[in-house]
């Protein structure tokens, strides 16, 4: 009917917390 | 003004103000370190944002994909859900989010313009500024009636949509090269959550039902 809920999310993930640790480390 | 898509006022009323409590959150919850983020001013209330580009990116790109469906009404609930390292999700903070009716909408459209043209426009803004400051300063202090995280969390931003409404998001994911996909179930639900009400909040042209927050 289209009238059911879907839940959706980005494929792709945001920067782990490491990730960004590593940035600024490496600033 | 009288060309003034309302739809498009709602959603980028609603954008702006996700975009800031996705980041309060993550500096709230800890999710980020503390270092990444600077305080600026929205909403007459001071607000902690991250000056991380990778990361501001993400959730810029988060909300344009979001937009069309919040302009079509379309997105029923918007879920800022923070994961530990297993990404089973520890906790939830959810944005109900309902636009009035069609009929509503026109009225309230007149309305709008009638505070554009007659008054002034900075009474209604105020009116909605007042509202998404006091959504704000309840994000801002929920770390005190919520547990501490475990280290190591990371996020997810989730849409509550219409089945129908899932076309639109495959349209923008040709444009932006963002595909959004449809959420695990172990990504949805928690077991036994504790629900915490945090906020409801009603205008005549902004409507965020509720904010709720909810831990395993």
């Amino acid at each position: 009917t289209g009238s059911a809920t879907h839940i959706l999310k980005p494929l792709m993930s945001p920067p782990t917390r490491d990730e960004i640790l590593c940035t600024l480390l490496d600033l | 003004r009288q060309d003034l898509n309302f739809g498009q006022v709602v959603a980028d009323i609603l954008c702006e103000f996700l975009e800031v409590a996705i980041h309060l959150i993550l500096y709230v919850r800890e999710v980020y370190p503390s270092g990444i983020f600077q305080k600026r001013k929205k909403y007459n209330v001071p607000v902690q944002m991250s000056c991380h580009p990778e990361l501001n990116q993400y959730i810029q790109d988060t909300l344009h994909c979001m937009k069309p469906l919040i302009e079509k009404n379309d997105a029923e609930k918007v879920v800022v859900v923070i994961m530990d390292k297993e990404h089973r999700p520890v906790e939830r903070f959810v944005f109900e989010i309902s636009q009035p009716t069609l009929l509503s909408i026109r009225c309230v459209h007149v309305d709008v313009c009638f505070c554009f043209c007659c008054c002034s426009s900075d009474s209604l803004l105020s009116h909605v500024e007042q509202l998404l400051r006091a959504f704000i300063l309840k994000i801002s202090v929920c770390d005190a009636v919520l547990n501490n995280n475990p280290p190591g969390c990371s996020f997810s931003v989730l849409v509550h949509t219409r089945e129908a409404a899932t076309r639109s998001m495959e349209k923008v994911q040709v444009i932006k090269d963002f595909p959004w996909i449809v959420a695990d179930e172990q990504e949805v639900h928690m077991k036994e959550p504790r629900l915490i009400p945090l906020k409801t909040m009603t205008s005549d042209i902004v409507k965020v039902r509720k904010l709720l927050a909810a831990e395993r």
